[in-house]
């Protein structure tokens, strides 16, 4: 999958990728503070071939809030919402809300849902849907964060790391390896990083074509700008 | 009976029996045709009978004689009445149909057909199937008096939301005969064949008595998700069908009412405590219940509600063992208990927040003792409940006033059920609570935009149950409109839930052409059904002024829609020496104390040319 995390007061963007394993389960975001975690899950594509790179995207995410007593599971088949004992279990098909004083969560059929826990988050997830015959991709899913002001300062998580603003120095901007692309370099959390120009799509607002969102890009799984390597995030289950 | 069929003794020979049923969205048309032939020298008496369900309204009735169709018109029954009265006056039987067991009716004509001549009856009746325990049944009694050369029933589904399942029952068949049955399931389409060759019918090699003797029923349910339902738009009428799965049950408060008095002593006391015992076995850990006995007193189990743990469940089972009948029946007091435990128990939130409240009576008698004035119990109730507690009236046996547990229930937005004096009376109480047992939603309100429709059946209800649905259905009176939105408000267990479906008008329509194969103007005719079912309902517990605009209503939509209904009834016309006779059908009433086994009718043979015939067909 592909991660966008805005810098410098969202004037600029860097994006880096994580290849993982189809099956493993990364954690994006865990607040011990608030009790809430994210995680999503990898899918590959329908063939997978030998000494080819594995493309992997994000198929499903697994979202708690213990201090709610909710837990929320999105496939690209269904959302299911565990609360207590309780468990409903919404289609992509069908728009739909649930609401409970300050959770709530709002599908929009067929492309995304909007989940808001109390004042402490408040996420999209959108549904990404491939022609069902084609040979190689598959429906996959992309999760946003719009609201994450009162998570605490230990939130972490590939994505929870960068909930607080970070800022990241680029300089040194000169043509790239890449024909056409610009290289750079970037200072970030006391690392200096080699980053390439590149651009991202934002699927919120058009879930066809995306927007463009420009970005550095960091190499080799945003090593240097994550803390640790994408390993550390694998956890071993969903919730 | 001879090689076809034919039976040498009477003359007449069935030739041809089709029963041909088409279902589109859960609404199903229903034709009957036979034809008979009578191959005696003299003139003969033939008899056309079908039974069909209670919750079908004919529409149509038309007898084919010597190349002449007699059709059916459908009247104001006091209009049929009139005619009615005149037969009777010349001293023939009328009233053709009747009500038949615990789920059928019997409509029946005779006609006399002359020598070597044909008749070819053929009778439509239409219905919205319910959805119950989470299926839909087509039921179709199959009862032919003699083999048939040509039998056959053919039944078409077609359910644009898909089918989930599709399967038959037909217990008359021997098992090497199942096979005969042919079904073929689609996404959307289902059929139903059944084609028995003359060989297939007997009984035995060498005799004429045939196996063709019982209920043929298929069940079958569509597909079915967490979202605002299926829309469907033909002709400027649409129907929606809201029936959401993957829901968590909300827990309910139910306050069993049990008549235990002197009329109850015997079977029915022994299948009543059969049937609680199973019932407090089933019932979710989640739920809160009491139990109120009565005779001319009454008396509440250890004065209280309680959950329904397992300790509990079984210190109750050991007093439902202890319960006998005597006494007299005092209704009034027990109801008003119950609402008084309900209320108590709110107030001292001793019951879930979310739950549902309700009282299920069961009862087999009129109350003789206490408040015995009908009229004034059903006010004390209602203005007890004031609209915060289900009622549901269970009258077991042929001795409840039925009309008096329908109007009570109704009025406190429950139903009413028979429970027939049967071995299976337990298994009648369960099924009833089972189709309660489980609610999903509360209080569930379907909007539609205001500006673009009109005639819209109920669209609020205080429960949805697993396993049922909810229908509505109404008219577009914006001729422009280019989508129509559907929005669902509910409380479920724990949130408040709102569905949207938003149907493009054009696009639904564009489906809906596929599915003219089965009937166009389905949506229309639906939409009449229900809303005529919904009014019956609404007339049971209406004041006189309302009564009267209902009745009013309910009559137009019945005349406008040819639909045989407690008001009107279907006069057939047969001009006969130049004169007019005729045959009319009515509905039987439910309040009718009909025995569990039909009420013998026989409608007096006569001379073909002589004797004018006449016969009658309606609802109630």
């Amino acid at each position: 999958p592909h991660f966008v995390i805005s810098i410098n007061d969202h004037s600029d963007a860097i994006c880096f990728n994580i290849d993982g394993k189809p099956g493993a389960i990364l954690n994006l975001v865990t607040d011990p503070y608030t009790d809430f975690v994210v995680n999503g899950e990898l899918i590959g594509e329908k063939k997978i071939e030998i000494n080819k790179k594995i493309n992997t995207y994000f198929g499903k995410f697994g979202i708690v809030n213990n201090k709610m007593d909710v837990k929320v599971e999105v496939s690209t088949k269904t959302i299911t919402v565990f609360h207590g004992e309780d468990k409903i279990v919404f289609p992509w098909s069908a728009t739909a809300s649930l609401t409970k004083e300050s959770f709530s969560i709002s599908i929009i059929k067929e492309r995304n849902l909007t989940l808001t826990m109390g004042d402490d988050a408040t996420f999209v997830i959108v549904l990404h849907r491939v022609w069902k015959n084609h040979p190689l991709h598959r429906d996959f899913l992309g999760f946003y964060t719009l609201d994450s002001h009162r998570f605490s300062s230990m939130t972490h998580g590939l994505l929870g790391q960068f909930y607080h603003e970070i800022s990241a120095e680029i300089y040194n901007i000169h043509p790239g390896l890449d024909e056409g692309k610009s290289d750079a370099t970037m200072i970030v959390k006391g690392h200096k990083l080699r980053v390439t120009r590149g651009y991202q799509k934002d699927y919120r607002f058009d879930p066809k074509r995306g927007t463009n969102v420009p970005c550095w890009f960091v190499h080799y799984n945003g090593k240097g700008f994550i803390d640790g390597s994408p390993t550390d995030y694998v956890v071993s289950s969903l919730f | 009976i001879g090689e076809h069929g034919k039976n040498p003794e009477s003359g007449l020979e069935i030739y041809s029996m089709k029963i041909d049923c088409k279902v589109t969205s859960r609404f199903a048309h229903n034709m009957v045709i036979s034809r008979v032939v009578n191959r005696a020298n003299e003139s003969k008496e033939a008899f056309f009978e079908i039974e069909l369900p209670k919750t079908a309204f004919i529409t149509n009735f038309s007898m084919t004689l010597d190349g002449v169709t007699y059709v059916g018109a459908v009247k104001e029954k006091e209009v049929a009445q009139q005619q009615y009265q005149k037969a009777v006056s010349r001293g023939q039987t009328a009233g053709l149909v009747k009500a038949s067991g615990r789920k059928m009716e019997k409509f029946k004509v005779s006609v006399n057909i002359g020598p070597t001549k044909k008749v070819t009856f053929e009778l439509t009746y239409e219905e919205l199937l319910k959805r119950h325990l989470g299926k839909y049944e087509i039921q179709i009694r199959v009862k032919p008096k003699q083999l048939v050369k040509h039998f056959q029933i053919d039944v078409h589904i077609f359910e644009p939301q898909g089918i989930a399942f599709l399967d038959f029952d037909a217990k008359f068949l021997p098992n090497n005969l199942t096979s005969i049955v042919k079904k073929t399931l689609t996404a959307t389409r289902g059929h139903v064949s059944f084609k028995p060759t003359l060989e297939q019918q007997r009984k035995c090699p060498d005799c004429d008595e045939t196996v063709l003797d019982g209920d043929f029923i298929i069940k079958y349910d569509v597909n079915r998700d967490l979202s605002a339902g299926t829309v469907q738009i033909v002709n400027g009428y649409f129907v929606h069908h809201f029936a959401p799965a993957n829901l968590t049950r909300i827990p309910k408060n139910v306050i069993f009412v049990i008549d235990h008095s002197g009329s109850m002593s015997g079977t029915k006391m022994r299948q009543t405590n059969e049937a609680l015992l199973k019932i407090l076995d089933d019932m979710n850990t989640k739920d809160y219940f009491a139990i109120i006995i009565f005779d001319d007193t009454s008396e509440t189990w250890k004065n209280s509600i309680f959950q329904a743990t397992p300790n509990n469940v079984a210190e109750a089972k050991v007093f439902v063992r202890t319960i006998s009948a005597r006494g007299g029946t005092d209704i009034n007091a027990p109801m008003l208990k119950a609402v008084r435990l309900l209320d108590k128990s709110h107030q001292d939130k001793l019951l879930p927040e979310r739950s549902v409240s309700m009282i299920i009576l069961l009862t087999d008698g009129d109350p003789n003792s206490g408040e015995s004035n009908p009229t004034k119990i059903q006010e004390n109730v209602k203005s007890a409940i004031n609209g915060r507690y289900n009622v549901y009236c269970l009258g077991f046996g042929y001795d409840v006033k039925y009309s008096f547990l329908e109007k009570m229930s109704l009025d406190n937005d429950g139903v009413a059920r028979r429970i027939y004096e049967d071995s299976d009376a337990p298994l009648q109480l369960q099924g009833f609570y089972d189709e309660v047992a489980n609610p999903l939603l509360l209080d569930i309100e379907l909007h539609y935009p205001e500006n673009a429709i009109s005639e819209l059946t109920q669209a609020n209800f205080r429960q949805y149950y697993d396993g049922s649905e909810i229908v509505v259905a109404g008219k577009i009176s914006d001729d422009d409109l280019k989508s129509l939105i559907a929005e669902v408000f509910a409380q479920t267990a724990n949130e408040n839930l709102t569905l949207k479906a938003e149907v493009q008008v054009s696009e639904v329509e564009n489906i809906t052409q596929q599915q003219l194969y089965i009937f166009g103007d389905f949506t229309e005719r639906l939409w009449a059904y229900l809303t005529i079912q919904q009014l019956l309902e609404k007339r049971v517990s209406a004041e006189t002024n309302e009564k009267k605009n209902l009745t009013d209503r309910i009559l137009e939509l019945s005349l406008k829609y040819s639909f045989v209904t407690p008001l009107t009834s279907m006069v057939v016309t047969k001009p006969e020496e130049n004169k007019n006779d005729s045959f009319v059908a009515d509905k039987p009433s439910e309040d009718e104390k009909v025995p569990i086994q039909q009420r013998q009718y026989s409608y007096p043979g006569h001379a073909y040319s002589k004797r004018p015939s006449f016969t009658y067909v309606d609802s109630d």
